[in-house]
């Protein structure tokens, strides 16, 4: 769950 | 959402207020090249994921690039200082004495304990994450040395500051609409906030109250 989310911020 | 994105916007400024200030006057007094050059690291490290070519957005995309071109170019134009104004340079160098060794070698042992996957990309990304949460220290320790700090300083680390803080109510609002509480992040984020609570406290009392700017 965490991982689907990882990059999607800077 | 609004917090997320005021909060890039912010990060943004401070890169572009850095950047316009040191082309215009030249001057790179109470900057930390420590801290830009970890800042260079930390982008280099976190926005990896450009080579998968998995982007998420445009938006997304472009942010990255333009951060990481930014983090570069302050360090092309903190050099060229080197050149037309030695004095100021060596002055800056003096006094930026912090160690960074003590912050990239823990950085890189963190990132290898909390990390999503061990695989390359992951382990960059979560050193990136602890790095950029204690990337400011050498500006902070060079700013409570010298006990003064210009204009320049004083806004730049300001509008760094508050991308961080808003980035706060940005997870919130994530975590209430989307589920998303991505641990790392917050824990990293949380950390280096409170990295820059002291400075808000004395911005506060100093900058908008009208004083000079002082540390302790």
């Amino acid at each position: 769950q965490e991982e689907k989310f990882a990059h999607d911020e800077l | 959402n609004i917090f997320r994105i005021l909060g890039d916007l912010s990060h943004l400024a401070s890169i572009v207020i850095l950047l316009r200030t040191v082309q215009k006057t030249r001057q790179v007094d109470g900057i930390s090249l420590k801290t830009q050059l970890l800042y260079v690291l930390v982008f280099c490290t976190r926005y990896l994921d450009l080579l998968t070519f998995r982007w998420k957005s445009v938006y997304n995309t472009l942010m990255k690039m333009v951060f990481i071109g930014a983090s570069v170019r302050v360090i092309q134009l903190i050099q060229e200082c080197k050149t037309r104004n030695a004095v100021a340079y060596k002055d800056m160098m003096a006094r930026d004495t912090f160690q960074i060794k003590y912050l990239v070698g823990p950085c890189a042992i963190l990132a290898l304990v909390f990390n999503y996957k061990f695989t390359v990309l992951e382990l960059c990304w979560s050193f990136s994450l602890w790095l950029e949460s204690v990337a400011i220290l050498p500006q902070l320790f060079m700013l409570s040395r010298s006990g003064k700090a210009g204009t320049l300083t004083t806004h730049y680390i300001f509008a760094l500051g508050l991308y961080r803080a808003l980035y706060i109510p940005n997870w919130i609002w994530r975590y209430y609409t989307e589920g998303r509480l991505e641990k790392l992040s917050v824990f990293t984020g949380l950390l280096q906030t409170a990295l820059y609570s002291d400075f808000f406290y004395i911005y506060y009392k100093k900058v908008i109250k009208g004083a000079g700017f002082e540390l302790p």
